[in-house]
């Protein structure tokens, strides 16, 4: 999972 | 971003807007689970640790610190503020059922070993089941007050949004988060039950009663 893929989701 | 996030955004957005007015409008926290509102508090709290790592957005930052900020002024309100009428003896879930598993399954099944990652998997995993004692609270009383059951629709279909939002995204980015997909599944899932209530009988005008 790259960080930036699953953190822009709330 | 696509239109099923940002409507399930909103959905959430809206949930939490209720939630407050209703108890700031009546002065009272009467058939809401403060044991389910520790918990969203906890989610936010262990999820958006990132805020102070990573920058995404203005709008993603923003959304971070109204969830965190409205989710501890829930607690607070139903704590102190409306303690007098908050209904302690029909919220009788136990957190530690809830918490400790959850606590487990983040330490062996997540993307990365690091401290971050655990909470962010934590999170997900306990906003799936958070809403588990006021659904059992609900049970034991059997009826929910017209705008709880409000409250609970934009609250549940907020992940149902997202599935739609995964969807589109794995088909569009190639974007996809098992822990995510499967944590969100369960908890839309859980709201079935009540999304069939809500439907058959508040959108009808009639008070949510449950079948005795």
């Amino acid at each position: 999972r790259g960080d930036k893929d699953s953190k822009d989701e709330l | 971003m696509n239109i099923f996030r940002l409507i399930g955004d909103m959905s959430h957005l809206l949930a939490i807007v209720l939630l407050l007015l209703k108890m700031w409008k009546t002065r009272s926290c009467a058939g809401i689970s403060g044991k389910s509102q520790i918990l969203f508090a906890l989610v936010f709290a262990t999820r958006y640790l990132d805020l102070f790592t990573a920058f995404i957005s203005a709008y993603n930052s923003t959304m971070k610190l109204f969830f965190i900020s409205t989710s501890l002024v829930t607690v607070y309100l139903m704590y102190f503020k409306f303690r007098a009428t908050y209904d302690a003896n029909h919220d009788t879930f136990r957190l530690e059922f809830l918490v400790v598993p959850v606590g487990g399954l983040a330490f062996l099944v997540n993307h990365n070993f690091s401290p971050l990652e655990i909470l962010w998997t934590f999170s997900i995993y306990l906003e799936s089941v958070a809403i588990l004692p006021q659904l059992f609270m609900m049970s034991k009383t059997g009826e929910a007050e017209t705008i709880t059951s409000h409250y609970l629709f934009a609250l549940g279909s907020y992940r149902a949004l997202y599935i739609l939002n995964w969807v589109f995204r794995y088909y569009f980015e190639g974007f996809f988060d098992l822990i995510a997909v499967v944590a969100g599944c369960v908890q839309t899932i859980l709201y079935c039950d009540f999304f069939y209530l809500y439907i058959t009988k508040v959108l009808k005008g009639k008070k949510l009663s449950l079948p005795a």
